[in-house]
């Protein structure tokens, strides 16, 4: 089974 | 003092038609470049990125930059009140805490305008990093939103496949299981009907399919839509819109327990 992914993390706070 | 004016006023009603699934609310950031907007959803899965570049505009003004807060519910009860051919106009003062939408009818025999509330949001914003994909897929927005749609139907998930014959999208449910397959075409009479595959390794990821038939909310906004893919990174699902900017989508993949 899969569990959602997030996308914290991929992007950088500027 | 901000100021818009889209003749093709069925252009801003159908981008906010685009994102408003997703986002509740969100800040438009007005600048002498165009306008931009931002966005995670509330659980941090997808992000909305859109750009209307200035020069897209029949008229633009933008002394200084302002960001516009607004609760997009709202803006489109506001927005339904425009006819599809009406002409747009979006107006703000520096420093106001209203926006003002004005309507005209092409013959300008009727002008309404309607004034909204604008929030104060605490949107921080994000830096997307440049990433070159392993896959990337351009086929007609249409038909991704009918794969969307139907396999839907079958489960939650849709796994895309890509290699460099085509494109698979795979759902598999209690009721069984679904695929369909996409070869590369590009030789087709009309540009707009052609899949094109650019694949530097193949990739095979699993997406949740309530965001992916949300970003399908975009189709009427341009004839193709670009799948950019990589293992373990987001999905960017783009819709370019003809002289104007984009709308593009990110997704988180899910992950294999």
């Amino acid at each position: 089974s899969t569990t959602q992914g997030r996308l914290d993390g991929f992007f950088k706070v500027l | 003092m901000f100021e818009a004016r889209l003749v093709q006023g069925a252009l801003l009603k159908k981008v906010l038609e685009s994102i408003k699934d997703l986002l509740n609310e969100a800040t438009w950031e007005c600048a002498a470049t165009g306008i931009s907007l931002q966005a995670m959803d509330s659980s941090h899965v997808s992000l909305v990125a859109l750009n209307l570049r200035s020069d897209g505009f029949d008229k633009y003004r933008c002394d200084r930059n302002v960001s516009l807060g607004m609760n997009l519910t709202n803006m489109a009860k506001i927005m339904k009140c425009a006819s599809n051919d009406d002409v747009i106009t979006i107006k703000a003062q520096d420093d106001a805490d209203t926006v003002t939408f004005v309507f005209e009818t092409p013959n300008q025999e009727k002008i309404s305008d309607y004034e909204m509330k604008l929030m104060n949001l605490d949107t921080e914003h994000l830096g997307i990093p440049d990433t070159d994909y392993s896959c990337i897929v351009k086929m007609p927005s249409v038909e991704f939103q009918r794969i969307c749609r139907d396999l839907s139907q079958i489960g939650d998930s849709v796994v895309i496949s890509c290699t460099k014959e085509g494109v698979k999208f795979s759902a598999a449910g209690d009721l069984g299981t679904g695929n369909v397959k996409l070869a590369q075409n590009a030789n087709v009479d009309k540009e707009e009907e052609a899949v094109v595959i650019e694949m530097q390794e193949p990739v095979s990821l699993t997406f949740a399919c309530r965001y992916l038939n949300s970003f399908t909310k975009a189709t009427p906004l341009a004839p193709q839509v670009q799948l950019s893919m990589s293992s373990d990174v987001p999905l960017v699902v783009e819709y370019k819109l003809e002289d104007m900017g984009y709308v593009r989508y990110y997704l988180a993949p899910k992950i294999e327990d």
